[in-house]
């Protein structure tokens, strides 16, 4: 799998996909949808979808493609090989989402949270199919969300195309376990083959799962955490996994905005310092005050200096 | 300079991790 | 820390020939707060400046390799010796004696005032502050209130013509100072700049004096 376009820059998210079967655009044909990757704390994200003609439903069941959950990374690279071979009717296209992207959606000002970015995605490359000529008739993905509200939201999104949500679809269905072989494969690759922007030298790339609860995985994590800057773009510093461990053991770092919209400390202590309104009203106390800087200095932010 | 306070004084790994840009 | 990053004239690090010449900061009595401050005298105390932080909050410095928590920005510029030096002649006036300068300018607070008597301007300049009497090769001074304030108003006419040519605004509106107008703002008056200026010039002397000289 040709994974170039996306380790080309990692820090973003990319597409990527075979070429589409002449069968696909003349007939009706069914497509499987399923991540790889949604859990760790490392590496991207992957949404494939996989599709064929309906009427090939059973040649794409008799490449055994089902069950991929069970399979090793071998078997899965083997498998891959298998419906990439099989072009003249089966294509498959990836949406692959950075580390990075998913972090900064989910801590943006406006949060773009884990689910949301899932469906866009997934929306997103039905959408690429059909745009390429795929004469969709069918398509099957595993639930993100409460499934009825999510097969509501496809449905509407694509009139005229009969959607399918259900849990472990890609055991019930050969077409969304192509797409999940896919998606798999492709995170497997990204994840090995990962080209740190960060000039670390021989970066230690046993970390086990992936999984946050996994100790080789945390481990890594802690030998990995810079203390100023963090972790490189592989980690997903969204997650509490990267999260906790920067607060104990990265040094700390205010930002201007660190109050907003989170409550908490910081914005009770302010309305606490508050001073009631009436005090602006009646005659003040001459205080002995100090003499405040003239206006030039405050409106550059410039002060006298006391010491270094 | 940066628009956030680093509480630390001491050797960072600058040039690895940060890339100027005009 | 030991490092801090600061923006100052050639004239403050050119290489001294001696290092005992050596530029140095010194803390001095502040001539409107009467608290310390931070001023430098250059190699071989030629030239006193004074030092201002660009300070906001959440700052902090990437210095090569380093981080550094301290997110000022020092500005060193060059300033008149007079303005620390004539606290302690308005002090010493109230005696109304002729005195000699290094019995003046004395502080047991801030030893190191002593030094800008080294300062060749400070001596050269002391006549726009004071009477001088010269006895017996010895020269002796007196705090003017007429000569300091006249020598404060040319401060305050230079600065003047500095607001002008700067395009600083001083009129009571709120500004941006990086919002640049093309047409010449018509409604700031000469009092407004007049007023400024003297704002200006009372970061840098007593309250009293600012009071007499706002009068004058």
């Amino acid at each position: 799998m040709d994974l170039s376009a996306f380790e080309a820059d990692n820090s973003r998210s990319c597409r990527l996909a075979s070429g589409i079967p002449e069968a696909c655009r003349t007939e009706a044909c069914c497509l499987g949808i399923d991540e790889a990757g949604r859990g760790p704390v490392l590496g991207p994200m992957v949404y494939g979808i996989c599709f064929c003609p309906v009427s090939m439903k059973q040649r794409l069941q008799d490449l055994k493609v089902a069950d991929s959950k069970t399979l090793s990374e071998e078997e899965r690279e083997r498998l891959f090989r298998k419906l990439d071979k099989a072009k003249d009717f089966v294509g498959w296209a990836l949406q692959v989402l950075s580390p990075n992207t998913i972090s900064t959606s989910m801590l943006q000002r406006v949060k773009y949270n884990l689910n949301a970015l899932s469906h866009d995605a997934a929306i997103g490359l039905v959408q690429y199919a059909l745009d390429c000529g795929v004469q969709l008739k069918e398509v099957y993905v595993d639930t993100v969300g409460p499934a009825d509200k999510y097969q509501d939201k496809l449905s509407q999104r694509f009139p005229g195309v009969e959607v399918t949500v259900r849990p472990k679809a890609d055991s019930l269905f050969p077409i969304v376990s192509a797409a999940s072989i896919c998606a798999k494969v492709a995170r497997d690759h990204a994840v090995k083959d990962w080209q740190f922007v960060e000039e670390l030298g021989e970066t230690e790339m046993q970390y086990g799962s992936g999984y946050p609860n996994d100790p080789k995985t945390k481990a890594w994590l802690s030998q990995h955490l810079d203390p100023v800057f963090g972790y490189p773009q592989l980690v997903r510093f969204s997650w509490s996994t990267a999260r906790t461990l920067l607060q104990s053991k990265a040094v700390p770092v205010h930002w201007d905005d660190d109050d907003d919209g989170e409550g908490g400390e910081k914005a009770s202590a302010a309305k606490q310092n508050c001073s009631s309104v009436l005090s602006y009203y009646g005659r003040k106390k001459n205080e002995g005050a100090k003499r405040l800087p003239h206006r030039y200095f405050t409106e550059r932010a410039l002060e006298t200096v006391g010491d270094l | 300079l940066l628009p956030c306070e680093v509480e630390h004084n001491g050797p960072a790994r600058v040039g690895q991790y940060f890339s100027p840009a005009v | 820390a030991e490092q801090w990053v600061v923006i100052a004239p050639d004239s403050v690090v050119e290489a001294p020939k001696k290092a005992e010449t050596e530029p140095v900061f010194i803390r001095l009595r502040n001539p409107k707060t009467d608290e310390a401050s931070l001023y430098l005298l250059s190699n071989n105390t030629q030239q006193l400046y004074e030092v201002k932080a660009f300070k906001e909050e959440y700052h902090s410095w990437f210095i090569g390799q380093t981080v550094q928590h301290d997110g000022r920005l020092l500005f060193i510029t060059p300033m008149d010796p007079l303005f620390l030096v004539l606290p302690y002649f308005l002090k010493a006036g109230k005696e109304g004696k002729f005195q000699p300068v290094d019995q003046v300018v004395v502080d047991e607070d801030f030893p190191c005032c002593s030094r800008l008597l080294k300062c060749p301007k400070t001596l050269q300049a002391l006549c726009h502050i004071t009477e001088e009497k010269e006895i017996g090769g010895q020269k002796f001074n007196r705090y003017s209130k007429e000569k300091t304030l006249e020598w404060l108003k040319k401060k305050v006419d230079r600065t003047v013509k500095a607001l002008k040519s700067s395009n600083t605004c001083v009129g009571g509106a709120v500004k941006s100072s990086t919002f640049i107008r093309t047409k010449h703002n018509s409604e700031e008056k000469e009092e407004d700049y007049i007023r400024y200026a003297h704002g200006l010039i009372s970061e840098y002397i007593a309250e009293d004096l600012s009071l007499d000289l706002h009068k004058y």
